[in-house]
């Protein structure tokens, strides 16, 4: 049965979809696992981040049609092969902003997802959902359907409230819903080396706020990463010795072991 | 009467927030204009990057009441004093993110901030909207009361794809809703020189598909900009010499030039 892992923050371009892709790649070719890629955010950019290798057809349904279906429906009709050895991923589906609004309305709306995912779970080893920059009702289904999240930020006060604001919700997430997501950790996202003090200052503060749960591995500011999604390609295929493809291979490795 | 801008983009975190604070405070600053920030993202980031001279007290009503209230009601009940001349903020609130909901059922769901502004607009020279990264019911109240919308952007593939859509948004108000905000233009943010071969193919693709409309300012990354929010002050206060100070003051006056 697969390990479900959300990648989300309120805060918006921290890193989510980039660490959502890479870390999926990852697993896929380091740990020889096979990971689905769900993309549940409605600008599609897990799909556009590995445009070079998807398939031109979809699967017999999107997303959103799954998720709101009347009928009980799997996942696995959404998936496709990437392209990438042993790694599947659900199609941009630019209703997602539309299903937004009309998930409300549907009984146990933050369940859907969790419901999709039961027969679908069981052909994979991890499943990566990367989420939208709020905390409305795809978040909420991708926070009931996950066993963990893993929650990007980069080193600015904005964004580490935004991670703060998170985890709020995954509390109230597991008190209300008697649910029990684990909260994997907070990664570091886009250090950029030049800016020691401020560094210094958030770091300072994210270890006082939640010490272990951050994460050892920090992901540096490299251009690569940006590089690679615009060729359409996971970085370890695009720029294997780059500091980006280290990095978030060495991620790899720490959620591997975090979850052990 | 007030000129409306929506400071608006799909894609998270390329400095709508940045944008819309030091526009607002410039143009209180060197246009002596009275302006009106209008925070429109749960997050409430606009009150985080002033915090420093915000009162503690509140308006009369949230943002979210006015918006949702049966009774028509004015923007005016909820703006504060922002401890800076002449410009006035709606403070956080934290219910945005409900209403965002809770807006859809309304009749002419896109309309609600337009009203509230009816009077109100005559208070003020400037109102600055800041989005949140999607395009909901938020965004599209702000589109509906704005006359014209300036769209963040920084080079990467991802940034610029949200850009776009943005612009497809506001093509599809203009015609169904019989709306006509203008396009102020598209403002390069977080230009870090050291991309160059990133930045020149960006550029090249931006330029061809948008022309004129790329504003000739571009915002630098400048790590002062993120600690003065880190300080809750405006940059030119925080520190005006840096080179975000004198970035978004070019802003300031290139955006009034495009309004005459
Ligand atoms: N370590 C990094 N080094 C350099 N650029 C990065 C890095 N991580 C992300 N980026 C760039 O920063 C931008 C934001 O990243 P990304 O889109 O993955 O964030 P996000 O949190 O998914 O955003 P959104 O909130 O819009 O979904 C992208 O343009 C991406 O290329
Ligand atoms: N020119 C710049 N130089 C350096 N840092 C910047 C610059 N502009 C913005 N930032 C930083 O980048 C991050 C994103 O900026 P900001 O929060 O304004 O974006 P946003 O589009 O409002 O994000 P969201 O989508 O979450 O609302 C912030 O941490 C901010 O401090
Ligand atoms: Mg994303
Ligand atoms: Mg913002």
């Amino acid at each position: 049965k697969a390990k479900v892992i959300s990648i989300a923050t309120v805060k918006g371009g921290v890193g989510k979809t980039t660490t959502s892709v890479n870390l999926a790649c990852g697993l896929a070719r380091f740990e020889e696992a096979k990971v689905l890629l769900v993309d549940l955010d409605s600008q599609g950019h897990c799909s556009t981040s590995l445009r070079d290798s998807l398939p031109t057809i979809g699967g017999q349904a999107s997303l959103s049609q799954v998720l709101l279906s009347e009928e009980p429906q799997e996942l696995l009709d959404v998936c496709v092969t990437s392209g990438v050895r042993r790694l599947d991923i659900t199609p941009n589906d630019p209703d997602l902003g539309e299903a937004e609004g009309r998930i409300s309305q549907k009984i146990g709306k933050e369940f859907l997802l969790r419901d999709a995912l039961k027969f679908t779970r069981t052909h994979y080893d991890y499943i990566i959902l990367d989420c939208p920059p709020n905390k409305g009702n795809l978040t909420l289904n991708a926070l009931l359907a996950s066993d963990s999240v893993l929650i990007p930020t980069d080193l600015s006060p904005l964004s580490v409230q935004g991670a703060d604001e998170l985890l709020g919700t995954v509390m109230t997430v597991n008190e209300r819903l008697n649910h029990n997501v684990d909260i994997l950790g907070v990664v570091l996202t886009r250090v950029d080396a030049r800016n020691s003090t401020m560094n210094q200052t958030m770091l300072d503060q994210i270890k006082d706020a939640w010490g272990e749960l951050v994460l050892d591995t920090q992901i540096g500011i490299n251009t690569q990463l940006a590089k690679a999604q615009l060729a359409g390609k996971p970085i370890f295929d695009f720029a294997e010795k780059s500091r980006g493809a280290q990095h978030y291979r060495a991620l790899t490795e720490e959620v591997v072991r975090r979850l052990d």
